[in-house]
């Protein structure tokens, strides 16, 4: 494709993008360095302020978690914290997942893939992506929860029972690294898009379309990177190696995500969730 | 495959809320 095709992409995707996520890395990195002007995120640091911060999301959503309460996945306040607290992510992750749909869906040529193979994108695209935005939410003492009204720091996250004080080290770790990368919203929405349309993934039954779309999005974020960070060398490289990264973390996370359904009897694992993380890795 | 991912699917086929479908 020309250049202009490719810079038509770009845009595209990262239209797109703007409308399917709510907070994007511009506004995280604004409200953690205190540059919005609004107030501040409320800290979470310790279980008091956790009890403080549920008080207060609850008083500011509602009718949200009306709705999730009569679904069945909010979570009950006599819940030990560590389970009220994970509900609570697979609230938003739930959420999450739609808006990545949604966003996969503007990748041009997406929609025209087998069914089948869409299914199969997003099982196995969906976590890379979610992790990936959640390092623009982080830094490294501790991460936006809430679209930004709460931040909660990584100690507080180590001091929880385990496994749950297991399950976002390797995040903040893999955040440290890829935000020193420096992307900015535009990039990763190519990057996004690249990771779903990753022709590898197990049972694809129709390849080549598949890998045709990501060879096009590949040369878009190419070429991007090179505009947009022009002092940045070997960037593409280094972010493409990213990837290997990001598939361990999403193999350790699901299999704690396993773990947790067996051992946790108390946890209500949401019918979506289970739906892609059954006999993913 | 869609069978095993009904709500993946539905997601795909009509954008639904994941707790509508």
């Amino acid at each position: 494709p020309e250049s202009a095709d490719l810079r038509a992409l770009a845009k595209h995707l990262y239209d797109s993008y703007l409308k399917s996520f709510p907070l994007t890395k511009a506004k995280a990195r604004a409200i953690l360095s205190g540059k919005t002007g609004d107030i501040a995120p409320f800290v979470i640091h310790d279980m008091k302020s956790l009890t403080a911060g549920e008080q207060l999301i609850h008083c500011k959503q509602v009718p949200l978690l009306e709705h999730r309460q009569e679904q069945g996945f909010s979570h009950e306040p006599n819940d030990e914290a560590e389970l009220r607290f994970f509900q609570r992510c697979q609230v938003r992750s739930v959420e999450a997942v739609r808006e990545v749909t949604e966003f996969a869906k503007s990748i041009p040529g997406f929609v025209n893939l087998d069914l089948n193979d869409q299914v199969t994108l997003l099982k196995y695209g969906v976590h890379e992506v979610l992790i990936s935005m959640w390092a623009s939410l982080m830094n490294k003492d501790g991460t936006l929860i809430s679209y930004g009204q709460i931040f909660m720091t990584r100690e507080f996250l180590k001091s929880l029972r385990k496994p749950f004080c297991e399950m976002m080290e390797p995040k903040f770790d893999f955040s440290v690294k890829f935000n020193a990368l420096e992307l900015d919203d535009s990039d990763m929405a190519l990057f996004l898009a690249v990771i779903i349309l990753s022709g590898d993934r197990p049972g694809l039954v129709n390849v080549k379309p598949i890998e045709d779309l990501q060879d096009t999005v590949l040369q878009a974020l190419e070429l991007q990177l090179k505009l947009n960070h022009p002092e940045s060398l070997q960037l593409f490289a280094k972010l493409l190696q990213k990837m290997t990264d990001l598939r361990q973390i999403v193999t350790d996370h699901v299999r704690l995500m396993q773990l947790l359904k067996k051992t946790e009897v108390d946890m209500c694992l949401h019918p979506l969730m289970q739906e892609i993380i059954k006999d993913l890795y | 495959l869609q069978e095993k991912h009904k709500i993946l699917h539905k997601l795909l086929q009509n954008g639904n809320s994941p707790d509508e479908v």
